[in-house]
This record gives C-alpha cells, structure tokens and sequence, in this order.
C-alpha cells in the first residue's frame, strides 16, 4: 500500500481536489483507494458529499475507535474515506501535551488492514500538529502547488519540515511528486512558474499539468468527484494522465 | 482609525492580495494605512518585498517591542508594514499558556499612536489563536470570499467564530464587508455563488466585485501593490473601485 499525504500549507493549491479527483482516477483502474480527511475544515469530506460531524479522523487518531470503526465504504466506487470528523479541529489544541504527540496517526494506521492499494491524506493549510502527523505516518509526500509566485514561496519552508519529520520522526518520508494544479495555459506568468519548478524539483514534478477547469470547481458541489461527475471533461482527463504518471512510479519502486 | 481584520480560514480567497491592493488604492486617495502581517508565512510582507525575518508582528504582541519599533515606514507611499516576523509560526504554540493569550494584539495595538486612517490585519488561513487574536483586535471583519463553492462552505464557521469572539472578548466587532474576489466573469459557477452570496450577507456584500487578472498574481513577484505595479490595469481599477466603496461606508459611521 502506497501511504502519501497531500500536503502544501500555502492555502487553496488544490490539495483537496487532488485528493478526490485522482483518488476518482486511481479507482477507475481497479486500484482500492483510502482518503483520510486531517483537516479541521472538511472539505474533502463535504468533496463526497458526507456528513463532517460523524465519528471520523478525531477518533481515529486519539484510538478512540478502530479504522473499521471510522472508514465510509464507497463514497464513490473504489474509494473509502475517513471523515473530518467534528472534534477535528480540537484535536490541534488538545493533543499538544499528549506524549508522542506527532505519531498518533501512524499509530492508528498501523492497525489498518492491508485492504488498499493507496492512502491519501488530505492536509489543511498549515504546518501544524495534524499536518505533522500525517507526515510522521506515510512514506510519500505530493505537494499540489498552484503555478503563482506567493504560492511558490511557501514551498521552502515545507521542503525543511518534510526534512525535519524525516530526521527526527519518519526517515522513510520523501517527496516523490510535485503537482502543478490550477494551470491557467495561457498565462506567460503560470509557465515561469511552472518553469522554475521544473529547475527546482526535476524529476520530482510530475509531467502531468492539472489546467484549469470550472468542472473541477463544480463537482464538489455534487457531492462527486470530476471522473464519476464529468468523465469527459478536461479536469477527468487530466487527473487521469496524473494517475498514470502516478501508476509508472510503482515499478520505480 | 479604522481597525479590519482580513479573514477566511479557506486558504487562498484572496485575504493577502486584498490586504496590498486596497492598502495602495486607498493611499492613493491620502488616507494613512497601516498593514499588520499576522500570517507566519509571511506572504503579505514578500508582498512588498520587504525581509520576513525581522523583528514584527510576534514581537509586537508579546511586548518585546513597541510598535514604533517594529513599524517599517513607507512600504509604498502612503503605507506602512509590520512584518510577520521570523518567530510569528512560533507564536501560536507559545502563546497558549499565557494568561489573556487572545487579548495581546489589541493590547499591543493600543500603545499605536493614531497617526493612521487604516490599520488593516492579514490572516493567515485558520481560526486559531492568531487569527483570534486580530478579531478580539479590531473593530471591523471583511471577509474575502473566492465565488467557489468550497469556500462557500467555510463561512458558516467564521461567522460562528466572530459572533464566540464578539460576545466573549470583543462586543463592538462587526463583520461590515464581504467581498467576492478572484471573479471569473465568464463563469456560470461564479455567478451562482455570487447570487447565493448576496442573498445571505445582503448589504454587507460590496457591490465591486474583484476580476481575475493576472497582474494582480505578478504584483507580488515584484515587491508591490497592484496600484503601483500597474495602475491601469483591471486588477487596480477593481481595487479602486472598491476602495471608494470602503471610504463611503465612513460616513455611515
Ligand atoms: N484545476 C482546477 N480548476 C478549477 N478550479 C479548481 C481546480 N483545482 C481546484 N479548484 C477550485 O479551487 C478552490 C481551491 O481548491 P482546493 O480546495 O482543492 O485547494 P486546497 O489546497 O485544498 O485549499 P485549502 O488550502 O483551503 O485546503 C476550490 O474551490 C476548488 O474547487
Ligand atoms: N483577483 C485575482 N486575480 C488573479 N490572481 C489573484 C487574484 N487575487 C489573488 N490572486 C492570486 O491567487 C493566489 C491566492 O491569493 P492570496 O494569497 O491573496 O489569498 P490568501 O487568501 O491570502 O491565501 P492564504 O489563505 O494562503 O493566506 C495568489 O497567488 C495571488 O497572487
Ligand atoms: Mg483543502
Ligand atoms: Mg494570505
């Protein structure tokens, strides 16, 4: 199972279309998908149409209730999801003091079974205690950045926590792919961008460039995500051309 | 002076962009803005090129320093910059223990002499101690709202989260501006929600609404607010706009 977090602590960079869209994308080819909801916010949950004040991703991490306890089967086909979860946002506050603060979620995945061929965590908009979890408990890290220059600032600092987890917490964590979303073709500022990545990350950026797409957009307001929503449209087709990319890596190993 | 409070816990809404447009529009007109940059990423003051890793915004509210001294004069004409401050991301863990954590801002603004018409707070995108701290601070929320569904949802909680601090901290706080940014004029999804937006907040949704332009995501990269960087272009004419909006409301009182 292929445990990566989607993580990127500059706001709206489409972590959580990413997570819903090529989870969507992963399932259409028969692989199994698990979504985890870490932020406070939902709106991953609210992307499948679930309630975000169930039992969720709270319980999951303080142990409070078992993986099988929290995953939603089939929000869509192929695709199980652990809500927010309503005490979500406490958890930031509240688990400050507790012993091995940082490993709760690892904690709590290790007792899931092997029953998926991928995990997504989808991360909120900051560098604290829930996002480091996520980074404590998988082996990849994604970074979706949107090709716009105060986006690409906030990429330094995130490089230095992923390194900082993997010393101290988690030295298997790497990031093994950078995603250009939010692509605005043609744009001469969104091609700079995206050129500088290409110098910064190499190989790490993945080919694959998510445009801009006002289905993408609408889909969560469906409750669906864009490859059951509108399969035909340019944000399915280029989430799939993501999830081959996606797909390649796994004979890399 | 007026005291605002740029919030949205939905990352990317344009509460940043905002904070340096409307700063430069309404200077242009001779009002004195002062900006505060409460976000630890610190975009705000990349915004005007200025060094993020100075004494500011966290030396400010723990009393380290008085505002005189961490007040960088003339970031653009006419406005004046606290910088986040390399210890601001610290500050939100720190500040939890301490007696009156949400009260420091307001406490720390009230030694500021009154030698502005403006003081506006940037956010950075989450309800925790920081983002309290600006709404306990000022008298006024504008809200920036991209014409998305998902960050439709969010403003359910901020709302809930002004009224918390109003009745418990801060009784004249208003939200007194709801302001659709990023508006894709061709865009059935955007309308909607525009729609959907002044149904709910009524007046308090001003009637400019901020277009897509790039100029506005290259202004940054350059060290300024759009009324410099490209006076004529959309980006600066909707940010005008709306500051004649904002000054009218000063007779309303
Ligand atoms: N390729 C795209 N084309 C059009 N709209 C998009 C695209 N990707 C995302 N969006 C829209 O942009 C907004 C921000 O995207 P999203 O919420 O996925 O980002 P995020 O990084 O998860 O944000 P946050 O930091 O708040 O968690 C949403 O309204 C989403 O529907
Ligand atoms: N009207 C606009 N047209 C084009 N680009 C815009 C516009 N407003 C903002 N942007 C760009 O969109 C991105 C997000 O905007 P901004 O950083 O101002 O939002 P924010 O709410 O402050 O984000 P965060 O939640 O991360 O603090 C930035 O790259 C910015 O340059
Ligand atoms: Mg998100
Ligand atoms: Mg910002």
């Amino acid at each position: 199972m292929r445990t990566i977090a989607l993580a990127n602590q500059k706001g709206g960079t489409g972590k959580t279309t990413t997570a819903a869209s090529l989870a969507g994308a992963l399932a259409e080819t028969g692989r199994r998908v698990l979504l985890v909801d870490l932020d406070p916010q939902s709106h991953l949950t609210a992307h499948f149409g679930r309630n975000p004040t169930g039992p969720g991703a709270y319980e999951l991490i303080t142990g409070a209730a078992a993986p099988a306890d929290v995953i939603q089967p089939a929000v869509a086909p192929g695709v199980d999801l652990v809500a927010a979860g309503l005490q979500l946002a406490a958890a930031e506050v509240e688990l400050v003091q507790e012993v091995g603060r940082e490993l709760m979620l690892r904690r709590a995945l290790a007792r899931l079974d092997d029953n998926y061929d991928y995990l997504f965590v989808d991360c909120s908009p900051s560098l604290g205690l829930l996002t480091v979890n996520a980074l404590a408990a998988v082996r990849e890290v994604f970074i979706p950045v949107q090709a716009e220059w105060l986006a690409l600032r906030a990429l330094g600092q995130l490089v230095e926590t992923v390194e900082v987890v993997r010393e101290r917490l988690n030295p298997e964590l790497e990031i093994t792919g950078v995603i250009a979303c939010m692509y605005k073709t043609r744009r001469v500022l969104c091609a700079q961008v995206l050129e500088a990545l290409r110098e910064h990350f190499g190989r790490q950026l993945f080919k694959t460039v998510i445009r801009e797409n006002i289905r993408l957009a609408e889909a969560p307001s469906h409750g669906l995500p864009i490859t059951i929503y509108d399969p035909g449209s340019r944000g399915a087709e280029d989430y799939r051309r993501l999830a081959r990319e996606v797909i390649a890596q796994e004979q890399d190993g």
